[in-house]
């Protein structure tokens, strides 16, 4: 089963976004989804509604207590299961530091947990710090959301150059696709991104673009998915779409 | 002269779109401005189009070899100055850890430098570390940016909470505004996260917002501030309300 980290060191980009809202998408296709909460800021695990529990109980007590990731999956009704985030987690990076152990332990983790018979999508920080490599590790692909918008597009050229740099140790060329998100039709801006975008990295950019959709910003508020929260919207069509294109291409 | 760190964890919220436009707007008003840098992602640096040389011209010479901040600005034409940020900042974390000393240096490099006759606008990472902390305790007053979504909403409770935690090592209350950004005046959502953020800050919360504007967004496409690309703006028209506004406050 894939393991995909939504990763763009570029802030607000639409990770947690995708996160859920294509997690929601895969399990409303029939699959067995765990979502992996790694951002200390815990804004997935804050949509779920009730995730956010004591330390013992999320991402925080694998990494400190070496607590295995079966006693801290919950329940995620349309979705599957979730390992939440919790705020001490922005310690894990200085208790660890970045040696060769830890950053394989999420990817072990994994491997003990669930041996392959969840899909498992990992949201991260926008910092590519302990959290986040040990996410890129234990992940077979990685998905790049990038907003339509400048600034996005230069943090695309970054995380390019990060992922060649981390080559050596990963001993591969982890697979990946960018993603354009908060795609706004009636602005040049949005066309201006995506032609840089593919003439940059081809076929790596997913031929799925989310839109810009007012849906997808209020779900959250309601604890929902997309899917939940409006099922005929522009962003849930979108996240179906992306969710067909990536098997496709047999990413999932 | 004031010393303002733009600050918010949460990511892609307009930190640093409000570090360049409100200095813009303050250099239009006559005053001398000094932008740092202190993001890793250097987009600020990005945009001036000529800042990002090497290591040794940037903030992270300042940190690792002790260059003073005199030796380290570049002029911005229409802003006033700039210290460089660079990709090599990411190490500060892991190189100094989070002792004491390390916490007032940018404080100690910015009293040495300027002596007081420059404003001071920091832009930072989505990311409480060493450069971050380090921003917090040089400034007299955080301004903190909302995007106007409920995601970004929870983050602006989150850094309350991270200021409250500074306040014994800090040995005071930081004065502190939190600013709407992306205002997107025919979303009820906009007003929605206006209304709480109003119920919970109360007079912390900036009377001006910053609209949703493609021409702020598509600026720095071409290295320029708002007021540079177009001035006729609503974005143009909006930081020119929040430099008068801080102003009447008396931050500015
Ligand atoms: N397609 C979309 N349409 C409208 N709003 C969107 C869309 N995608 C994301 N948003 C909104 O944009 C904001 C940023 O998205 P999100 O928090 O998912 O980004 P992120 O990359 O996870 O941010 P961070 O770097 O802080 O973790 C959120 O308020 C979200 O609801
Ligand atoms: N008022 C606005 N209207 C339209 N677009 C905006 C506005 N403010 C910011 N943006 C765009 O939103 C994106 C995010 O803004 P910005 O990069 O300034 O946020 P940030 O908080 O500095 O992000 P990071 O956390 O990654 O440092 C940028 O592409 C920017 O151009
Ligand atoms: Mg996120
Ligand atoms: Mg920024």
């Amino acid at each position: 089963m894939a393991r995909i980290v939504v990763f763009n060191q570029k802030g607000g980009v639409g990770k947690t976004t995708t996160a859920l809202n294509l997690g929601a998408a895969m399990a409303r296709a029939g699959r067995k989804v765990l979502l992996v909460d790694l951002d200390p800021q815990a804004h997935l695990s804050a949509i779920h509604g009730k995730a956010l529990k004591d330390v013992g109980a999320s991402m925080f007590a694998f990494y400190r207590d070496n607590i295995p990731l079966a006693n801290l999956v919950i329940d995620w009704p349309d979705i599957g299961q979730l390992i939440p985030a919790h705020a001490e987690l922005i310690k894990v990076d200085s208790i660890f530091g970045k040696g060769p152990n830890i950053l394989s332990r999420l990817n072990q983790g994994l491997t003990t947990f669930d041996n392959n018979s969840s899909d498992v999508l990992i949201d991260c920080c926008p910092f590519l710090g302990v959290l986040s490599l040990n996410a890129i590790f234990a992940a077979d692909h990685v998905l790049i959301p990038i907003s339509s918008d400048f600034l996005s597009m230069r943090g695309a050229l970054q995380i390019e150059r990060t992922l060649s740099a981390l080559e050596p140790v990963l001993k591969r060329r982890v697979g990946r696709h960018y993603l354009l998100t908060r795609f706004e039709r009636r602005r040049n801006m949005s066309f201006e991104v995506q032609k840089r975008l593919i003439e940059h990295f081809g076929e790596e950019v997913c031929e799925t673009v989310i839109s810009e959709n007012v849906a997808v910003a209020e779900a959250p508020a309601m604890n929902k998915d997309i899917f939940s929260h409006a099922a005929d919207s522009r962003g849930a069509q979108d996240y179906a779409a992306l969710l067909e294109e990536l098997k496709a291409k047999g990413i999932l």
